[in-house]
């Protein structure tokens, strides 16, 4: 049997709304060491993966691995129902046909029980290998899912540069151009709500994404203050938000190319 | 032109 509980509940939640509307169905694997998903949308051009370590969870047992197919929209659905201090259990039978999802307030007072059916899905599961990207840019969350969504108001693609002064966005369109930079900073006071902009730059980058896929990743910007992107010439970039301390969410974009 | 992520990471 797989049983597993989160006490802080809303990560489950965060995580969901993070990838509901960029992948559709997906497979949870679950193992003695914890959860993982990895999921491709649905035009294969970006992918999802998520860690969540089993020492995150106050209790967690998985007698042997198994993989829980869900529809996540359905279950982004039920698990909105989630209090914010509400602790969750996931429960499946040795096959994963059915799986229980239970959240308890924290004074114990209010429990709910929901049980999705689970999907046989067939995925590909792709080796991604460790690498040492070039340029690893680490700034607030919600500074990169802002500057998505103004680059957005002119473009469809963005050009990120790296360079020992600072990160530019640009995007291009048919009203004209905009061009965003930030310099290394430092973060206020130490304060984590309020991270700076730090690059380790090992080489300088320069390339382009679709805005679009770049603007579904910022769904995930209530898990964490701070984002890294990071990034290598001719390869994905890597955009990551930490889920607690427990593990993280990783999405892979593939870079636009010259036709 | 975007190439599918899968060409750049294999097979496990």
């Amino acid at each position: 049997m797989f049983e597993a509980r989160l006490p802080q509940g809303d990560l489950l939640k965060k995580i969901l709304e993070a990838v509901k509307d960029l992948v559709t169905d997906a497979n949870f694997d679950c193992s003695s060491t914890g959860i993982s998903l990895q999921a491709m949308d649905s035009s294969h051009v970006s992918l999802v993966s998520l860690l969540m370590r089993a020492d995150g969870f106050d209790h967690f047992r998985c007698d042997r691995n198994i993989s829980i197919g869900l529809n996540l929209l359905a279950m982004s659905k039920v698990v909105r129902c989630v209090g914010n201090n509400d602790a969750v259990t996931m429960k499946a039978d040795d096959n994963g046909d059915l799986v229980t999802l239970m959240f308890e307030s924290q004074d114990g007072s209010k429990v709910s029980d929901w049980q999705l059916r689970g999907l046989d899905i067939d995925s590909e599961r792709l080796g991604i290998p460790s690498t040492d990207y070039s340029s690893v840019v680490t700034m607030p969350s919600a500074e990169f899912a802002r500057i998505c969504r103004d680059l957005s108001v002119i473009g469809d693609t963005v050009v990120i540069t790296t360079t020992k002064e600072g990160v530019t966005f640009a995007s291009k369109g048919e009203l004209g151009t905009g061009k965003i930079a930030l310099r290394q900073s430092a973060a206020i006071d130490d304060d984590a709500d309020s991270p700076g902009v730090s690059i380790e730059l090992q080489e300088p980058v320069s390339q382009s994404f679709a805005l679009r896929y770049l603007s579904f990743f910022t769904k995930a910007t209530p898990l964490a203050p701070t984002v890294t992107i990071s990034m290598s010439n001719g390869v994905p970039l890597v955009v990551e938000y930490p889920v607690g301390d427990m593990g993280h969410i990783r999405f892979y974009l593939a870079p636009k190319v010259e036709d | 032109m975007q190439r599918s992520i899968a060409s750049f990471f294999g097979a496990p």
